[in-house]
């Protein structure tokens, strides 16, 4: 465990407690993308099937039962209590489009054709792209709410974080975890565009995040 | 192989 990975894990909670505050406090899921928090609870749900089996440490139980507990507390919020105010119109993405090549891909490249390790694969390379759906929902409405740019802005951070973990484990332990980082790379490249318009756009304290 | 490494990542 290093500072990156730390932080990286709590800037993760972060973002997942914002959203979560955010859709409860306003009552409304307004502009944000139930597809994305679905891919999420199912990439949780996927990786963490070893919380039966493999015992780490209490950190590492207690922080993937908040997260999957905050997952799907999010998309029930979504789909069930708030769902007069999500707006399918715009949450148009065809995930299908993510999940066939994932599922694929996770049984042509991974570490060991078991069911647990292809489930964990398939959940890395899943997380790669579940912020697509919101994104590009944020494209199509042409706006973000500036607390829905905060989320991201934390995900994307959190994701950050975990490049500068790889680097330091390399570098200290002579780790590395090819299928992790690769796919780790591809996700935080897609934050690059969003990380351009936070800075010039959000904090600059127009609140709303409209696109050009 | 990475198999025996324990996934201590979240």
């Amino acid at each position: 465990m290093n500072i990156f990975r730390l932080s990286g894990d709590v800037c993760h909670l972060v973002a997942i407690i914002i959203l979560f505050l955010k859709i409860w406090r306003s009552k409304s899921c307004a502009g944000i993308s139930g597809k994305s928090q679905l891919l999420f609870a199912l990439v949780f749900t996927t990786r963490y099937l070893d919380l039966f089996t493999a015992f780490i440490s209490i950190y590492n139980t207690v922080m993937k039962v908040v997260f999957l507990v905050l997952a799907y507390a999010t998309v029930s919020l979504i789909y069930f209590r708030f769902r007069k105010s999500y707006d399918s119109e715009s949450d148009s993405f065809r995930v299908e489009f993510l999940l066939v090549p994932v599922a694929g891909l996770s049984f042509l490249e991974n570490y060991s054709f078991t069911p647990l390790e292809i489930l964990w694969t398939f959940s890395i390379y899943l997380e790669s792209v579940a912020i697509l759906p919101q994104l590009f929902m944020i494209t199509k409405t042409g706006e973000a709410e500036s607390i829905t740019t905060h989320y991201l802005f934390f995900l994307g951070l959190y994701r950050t974080l975990y490049l500068a973990n790889w680097v330091w484990r390399y570098h200290e332990e002579g780790f590395f975890d090819q299928i992790a980082v690769v796919s780790g790379v591809v996700q935080t490249i897609f934050y690059c565009d969003f990380f351009y318009l936070y800075f010039t756009r959000v904090l600059r304290g127009s609140g709303k995040m409209t696109l050009p | 192989d990475l198999d025996d490494l324990e996934k201590d990542e979240l």
